[in-house]
């Protein structure tokens, strides 16, 4: 038996818009830490791992470890349903092939409920070990989105190379190039808006800009993002939830052949 | 020319 209740489904609801468009289906996994999804995108270039902490539910009931596969666009097609201040709850019995998610509105007075398939996905889990990285940027999240789309529309790749200065974000395409540097700067008005450069050693690695603009979905999640590097390493760049949890999206470098 | 690499190349199956 598996029950697992959410004051604000808006936040469910921008989990879900923030990783159907790059992963197709998944398996949630439910265990005492929390509800949890790892997978990887269909080129098996980036991976998503995003962790709810069950202490962040209002009420949490997982009487033993449980995979649910489920179709994300499904998913976020029936999350919609939902609106932002409803309380969901996620309900699944054992040995059972579906999932029903229960919205009830702020005052009660309307309740509905959404059963969905579950499907069996074949996904192997991959060992993340934990790491020093050898560069970490925060940065407003919002910031991070507008120089992926920037870049986006330029070229193809962005170079991402931190110094202890700052952070530059570059491209080169067809028509011309691009180079934007972000200085650290913690004298700011909204805490949100700082830039903050933890640096071991300084790192450039290249990315394919279709993924950061992938991963900017989640921007809604966070006022902050935060980018870890290291050479020879996936890019990590991770929205946290208050109190939630995190949404951490994985990306392979490019690398010269 | 760049060559992009895999999540695999990075992290193992557990």
């Amino acid at each position: 038996m598996l029950e697992l209740r959410l004051t604000q489904a808006g936040l469910l609801k921008k989990v879900l818009e923030s990783i159907k468009d790059l992963v197709t289906d998944a398996n949630f996994d439910c265990s005492a830490t929390g509800f949890s999804l790892q997978a990887m995108d269909s080129s098996h270039v980036a991976l998503v791992a995003l962790l709810l902490r069950s202490d962040g539910f209002e009420h949490y009931r997982c009487d033993h470890n449980i995979s649910m596969g489920m179709n994300l666009g499904n998913m976020a097609k029936m999350l919609r349903c939902a609106s932002d201040d409803d309380t969901v709850t996620i309900k699944a019995d054992d040995g059972s092939d579906t999932v029903t998610f229960m919205f009830e509105s702020p005052s009660q007075d309307k309740i509905s409920d959404y059963e969905m398939k579950l499907m069996d996905i074949d996904s192997e889990h991959l060992g993340i070990p934990e790491a020093e990285y050898q560069a970490i940027v925060r940065m407003s999240a919002s910031e991070f989105a507008r120089i992926c789309k920037d870049l986006g529309t330029i070229g193809d790749t962005v170079i991402i190379s931190v110094t202890k200065e700052g952070v530059q974000f570059s491209t080169k395409g067809d028509i011309g190039t691009a180079n934007i540097i972000c200085r650290k700067n913690t004298a700011v008005d909204k805490k949100e808006e700082a830039t903050v450069i933890e640096m071991a050693e300084p790192v450039s690695l290249t990315f394919a800009s279709r993924y950061l603009i992938a991963f900017t979905k989640a921007t809604p999640l966070a006022g902050q993002v935060t980018i870890s590097m290291s050479y020879d390493m996936p890019i990590v760049v991770e929205y946290k939830m208050e109190t939630m949890g995190y949404m951490r999206f994985y990306l392979a470098p490019k690398i010269e052949e | 020319k760049l060559k992009q690499q895999v999540i695999s190349r990075f992290f193992a199956p557990k």
